[in-house]
């Protein structure tokens, strides 16, 4: 199956 | 402080519609370059980064940095009392604790006001990087809402595959699967209702539906949309306006 990843694992805060 | 008059209600109330299921308590960050907003669902698998440009007002005023954290239900529920046709006027003071709408209809004459109360929302921005997507498909709107929606009814996932052909949505549920190509073509005559796909290297990355269902609340937005990926990074669904734009990104779903 596939999992669902979330946007902080892509884009790191300012 | 701000003061921010646009001519359209109808522009306001679209984006607000646009994002308020999706983030519903949100900073308005306002300069003088415009009005911007960036915000995760709750969940942090979604993001919505929005802009209002300063030209898209007039006049527009903003000498420094104000943040609006505003309720979009709240916001919602004040601007359903301005006609899509009535001007709106917003007023801040430089650390408000309110909103200040006054909406005008220039042909009736009537000026009606409205105060907001502002919430204190403890929010980080996010660096978004510049990415060069490997493919970049523009379609209709209304074509990617039927396909989010026709699929959602089989499957929580759609695959999203672009090839220099065209591009290929495709799921598969309990009940069976199903899927829908859009070949490459150009309309003459309505060039807002073709497929157009720029690509370095095919692509192919699978989204969860629900968040596409509810992108497609800015269908009203454009005529077009503009879908950008690249493997093992977030989707872009991009609904541009003529001062600004309305821009989803959705954390792919990947291999355990």
């Amino acid at each position: 199956g596939k999992q669902q990843t979330t946007i902080s694992s892509f884009f790191t805060p300012k | 402080m701000l003061e921010a008059r646009i001519e359209q209600a109808s522009v306001l109330k679209r984006v607000i519609e646009a994002i308020k299921d999706l983030v519903p308590d949100c900073n308005f960050d306002c300069n003088d370059t415009g009005i911007a907003l960036q915000a995760m669902d709750n969940s942090h698998v979604a993001l919505v980064a929005m802009l209002l440009r300063a030209d898209g007002f007039s006049p527009y005023r903003c000498d420094r940095n104000i943040a609006l954290g505003i309720n979009l239900n709240s916001l919602t529920k004040v601007l359903r009392c301005a006609q899509n046709e009535d001007m709106i006027t917003l007023k801040a003071d430089d650390a408000p604790d309110s909103l200040n709408l006054v909406f005008e209809n220039t042909e009736n004459e009537r000026i009606s006001e409205y105060d907001i109360k502002l919430m204190d929302i403890d929010q980080e921005h996010l660096g978004i990087p510049d990415t060069e997507y490997s493919a970049s498909i523009t379609l209709p709107t209304a074509e990617f809402q039927r396909i989010c929606r026709d699929l959602s009814q089989l499957s929580e996932s759609v695959a999203i595959e672009a090839t220099k052909e065209g591009v290929k949505f495709s799921c598969s549920g309990d009940i069976g699967n199903g899927s829908v190509t859009l070949r490459t073509h150009q309309n003459v005559d309505k060039p807002e209702l073709s497929t157009k796909v720029d690509l370095t290297e095919p692509v192919n990355l699978t989204f969860s539906l629900k968040y596409l269902v509810n992108f497609c609340k800015a269908s009203s937005l454009s005529q077009t949309v503009t879908l950008s990926l690249s493997n093992e990074v977030p989707l872009l669904v991009e609904y541009k306006m003529d001062n600004g734009y309305v821009r989803f990104y959705l954390a792919p779903k990947i291999d355990e």
